[in-house]
């Protein structure tokens, strides 16, 4: 196909500060019902990454702070990468969301999973 | 296509088992690196999901037991459902795995979005 990412990616992004709780980022999560929170500085660059995954571990480890179960080496996705290659990207790290950026480290949207889903629902 | 659920679900399953405490489906999570868990009874009969969201919806809500936050009716798939069908059950739901069961209500597999994006990376 010649599907991009800017094509199926959702513009509606949740994200949240560094150094907010754990439990105000499981509260966020609950509210607007997503898997997947960007963290971001004062100055809306991406610092992180932390899923519902990340808060379960959390709650495995006995972890208290954000810092201990943020990923700061998020792996993220291009306007106009194929969706060939995001879908590839996420299955290479088994991972199910990326950032869309653009060349300032700017969050522009989010691929996950869930968009390539609806594609296949759609054939 | 002509893809079925049989063709592409993974029969790798992790369940749990109904009673355990919320820190135990957690550490499951995390050691066997999951976002998804199947509830099953003593005779191995599907009857709840608990998912990373729903421990994290445990944080956020301070629940204290796996009865509070585990979904019982549960949504699956049968093994000959082409996987168009499994991709827009998910999409209509927003969750992303589905346990596969046969006509008992054993679970024999589970399909996910992880997998459909599989199918589209190798295009
Ligand atoms: C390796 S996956 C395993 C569980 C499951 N497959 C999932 O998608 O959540 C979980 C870990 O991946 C990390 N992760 C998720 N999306 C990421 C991304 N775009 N870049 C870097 N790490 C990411 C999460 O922060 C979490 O620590
Ligand atoms: C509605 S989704 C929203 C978050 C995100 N889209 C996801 O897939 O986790 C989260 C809820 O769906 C439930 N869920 C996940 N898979 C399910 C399934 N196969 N049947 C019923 N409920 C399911 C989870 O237990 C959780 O309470």
């Amino acid at each position: 196909s010649h599907t991009m990412v800017s094509d199926i990616m959702t513009k509606d992004i949740t994200t949240i500060r560094e150094g907010i709780s754990i439990e105000d980022a499981a509260r966020v999560m609950y509210e607007r019902e997503v898997t997947h929170l960007p963290v971001v500085s004062m100055n809306d660059k991406l610092v992180g990454i932390v899923t519902s995954w990340d808060i379960s571990r959390a709650v495995a480890l006995k972890c208290r702070t954000l810092d201990e179960i943020m990923i700061t080496n998020v792996i993220t996705s291009r306007l106009d990468d194929p969706i060939e290659l995001a879908a590839r990207r996420m299955e290479t790290h088994n991972i199910s969301a990326l950032p869309v950026v653009d060349e300032h480290q700017k969050i522009i949207g989010v691929i996950n999973s869930e968009s390539i889903n609806k594609l296949v629902g759609s054939y």
